[in-house]
């Protein structure tokens, strides 16, 4: 089988202003996944290397860029899973974390469990000593814009896709 | 929501989502991404499907492991992949979209809402494209 890697952004009503920023940060996504695939030819390590990418960066909603709660806060949620023997590693309600595709991917390698989340991951995460980011990284001026305007409107109308320009919402 | 999924040379595969959730969604709510069978699912037997979009949809519609099951009656990657999310939407009326790699290398992208991102690594090219219908090809 010839080696593949397929990413996703995120679907939804994305904004013109973002269309030329979410392309480029899958094919930077693909690109170091496939990669990764090839030097490894692990699944697992090219997946968890594309998505870190997107995790880092604001254009989309995941880790750095996630959309916000009611309250402007970010809980975040991941899944990793491996073909080979179905096994699975999955995430929810996951604070200050950077990469929670990865911790997804711990959950799954190193606990007889599929699924962690609230306080229970908080105790896994400390006891794996896996570094913590602040709000200050993981909030962005857009996210906070697209509550504000979210709120405004009433609370309809729930949206996963941000624009690039404050007031650009999905 | 972004995701990814992938197929080695032995035919190995496995995906992986990950998202911020919904804007404005309450403290506590849980979405698809993290719930094997609609935020994403593999195996090895079939492929592997990554999913984004109106996760409470996503999840009634259990739409990974639908696009597998379906993949598993015979049909390719593609359509598999478009009759679910077209499914979903025609049942839900709401939007998703999804990726499906085949064990065997098959590509499935579809989506219902306006656009989607995506792009795909193959035989020394790179293929992309957000807008429904657009498929782009550069030589890496």
């Amino acid at each position: 089988v010839s080696p593949v890697i397929l990413v996703h952004g995120g679907a939804g009503d994305i904004p013109d202003s973002a269309v030329q920023e979410k392309i480029d940060g899958v094919k930077q996504s693909a690109l170091v996944g496939y990669k990764v695939l090839c030097e490894t030819g692990l699944v697992l390590n090219a997946i968890e290397a594309s998505i870190n990418i997107m995790e880092d960066l604001e254009g989309f909603n995941a880790g750095r860029g996630s959309v916000l709660t009611l309250t402007g806060e970010v809980e975040m949620e991941a899944l990793i899973t491996e073909g080979k023997d179905l096994k699975a590693g999955a995430i929810t309600l996951a604070k200050n974390i950077r990469y929670p595709i990865s911790v997804a991917r711990k959950v799954m390698e190193k606990t007889p469990h599929t699924f962690l989340g609230g306080a229970g991951l908080e105790d896994f995460i400390k006891k794996e000593n896996i570094p913590r980011v602040g709000d200050d990284w993981l909030i962005t001026d857009r996210a906070k814009y697209a509550l504000e305007k979210f709120i405004e409107q009433g609370g309809r109308d729930a949206v996963t896709e941000i624009g690039k320009r404050p007031g650009d919402v999905g | 929501t972004v995701g990814s999924v992938a197929v080695d040379s032995s035919g190995h595969v496995g995906s992986g989502t990950s998202t911020g959730g919904i804007c404005g969604k309450y403290k506590g709510r849980i979405g698809d991404t993290p719930q094997l069978g609609s935020g994403g699912y593999s195996d090895d037997k079939v492929g592997a499907v990554s999913t984004t979009g109106y996760g409470e949809a996503i999840m009634r519609y259990n739409l990974a492991h639908r696009i597998l099951s379906k993949m598993d009656t015979g049909i390719n990657a593609q359509e598999a992949t478009k009759w679910a999310v077209e499914g979903m939407t025609e049942r839900i009326k709401k939007t998703a979209g999804a990726i499906t790699v085949s064990n065997s290398g098959e590509i499935g992208i579809s989506f219902t809402s306006k656009r989607m991102s995506w792009a795909y690594v193959k035989d020394g090219e790179i293929h992309f494209g957000i807008e429904q219908g657009q498929h782009e090809v550069e030589k890496l």
